[in-house]
């Protein structure tokens, strides 16, 4: 379903060249639960951004559903990134001057098939929030809007950097199990970066990244 | 050396009241490493907020180094948060159009003993990295460099809200030694908010925190 081949990923500054990405391979089957794990700097994040249609590979390629995303044209890629994933960025990107409420709803009304705002918002414990803006929530309760927001557009592909990174243990767990749950459910594909290393069990595939490379790839046949 | 006495934050949107802060009492000796955890909402980034003079309290007190910081005019709140304290933000607050280095060297500007600003950024990984900008660092790159900012500051009081939050487990642990052991050698306080459990063993004082008060408080003699 998803298979990405030999991808690289360069920037250049000045001289030096930072290969954010140096020939990245692996494949994920159609609802798959597959998660992302390396040390900072690997490459994890930039492999998601690829995978969202948010950035553009050097050389390679990535396949979605049959397509090859890195050859789409701009109004395609705007297409794909709207209809098809949900995206949880790792630094939350939510519109400030919206509350928790209107921020998912702005995700959910581009959608062809989205799931209750006010339901998803409760589903991760921000019930008696959503009429309160970004800076006036915590940075765990923050985070979760940004997961109701990727939740609540019932995307095929749902793209996770580091979903948790906020949470404390327990809120964490919840979350991540509601993720899978919602992935077992609908059928739909979830790809999750975590630094979280006791979770890798409950993924069917484990990419290990490392200098940008897959250092070690695990199929999980009972997670 | 630090003791928080009843403390109270409110805050009032419309009709509905948060008490972020229910009455929070504890205390932390000098050369402390005291590390404080607890569920997303709890109140620690308001706890942290309040030590570090970047906001003011409803009720009670909170005295550092003898003096009753909640009666500080705002004059002498500006000095206490560029002498006395380095922070590590839960956002990190970098500043985009700066290097690396420049964040770093800003900080110390106004120190009365910092640190070498190249050892510290080395300190924490980031040698080759210091003359990027924090949009051409991943994520916990980033963190990172909020980190040495901190660090370089060389402050009687370093507070770290999440420090490791985004980093992978192991350098999340060379991040926390290094916090250690600049606490041990230097003699430096040291308040560490984290939600990874596995950690509380490196502290003096462990305080938990639930709903706006602490909900257990242990001393650690053997950290
Ligand atoms: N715009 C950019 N310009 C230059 N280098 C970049 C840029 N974006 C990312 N990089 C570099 O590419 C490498 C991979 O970055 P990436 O963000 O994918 O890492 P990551 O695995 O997500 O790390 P973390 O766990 O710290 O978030 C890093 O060395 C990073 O500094
Ligand atoms: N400006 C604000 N206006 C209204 N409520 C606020 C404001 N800032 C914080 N709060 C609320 O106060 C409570 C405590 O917030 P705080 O940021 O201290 O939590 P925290 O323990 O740091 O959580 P996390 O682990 O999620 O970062 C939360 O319920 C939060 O929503
Ligand atoms: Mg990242
Ligand atoms: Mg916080």
């Amino acid at each position: 379903y998803i298979k990405l081949d030999n991808v690289h990923k360069r920037y250049k500054m000045g001289e030096v060249t930072i290969n954010a990405l140096n020939g990245v391979s692996f494949g994920i089957d159609k609802g798959d639960f597959a998660i992302v794990v390396g040390p900072s700097g690997a490459g994890k994040t930039t492999v998601l951004n690829l995978l969202g249609g948010m950035d553009s590979l050097d050389e390679g390629s990535i396949s979605v559903d049959g397509k090859n995303i890195a050859e789409y044209n701009q109004k395609m890629l705007t297409e794909y990134r709207r209809n098809d994933i949900g995206f949880v960025f790792q630094f939350y990107n939510l519109v400030q001057n919206l509350t928790a409420k209107e921020n998912v709803e702005l995700a959910t009304q581009i959608s062809t098939n989205p799931l209750d705002v006010e339901h998803v918002l409760e589903m991760v414990g921000l019930k008696d929030r959503m009429n309160n803006f970004p800076s006036q929530l915590s940075g765990g309760e923050q985070q979760r809007v940004a997961i109701a927001r990727a939740l609540a557009k019932n995307p095929k592909l749902l793209l996770c950097d580091e979903p948790t990174g906020a949470l404390d243990y327990m809120t964490g767990k919840a979350i991540l199990k509601l993720l899978q749950d919602t992935c077992n459910s609908t059928g739909m594909t979830l790809v999750v970066i975590t630094h979280n290393g006791a979770l890798t069990g409950m993924g069917e595939k484990i990419i290990k990244m490392k200098n940008g490379r897959v250092s070690e790839y695990k199929i999980n046949k009972n997670p």
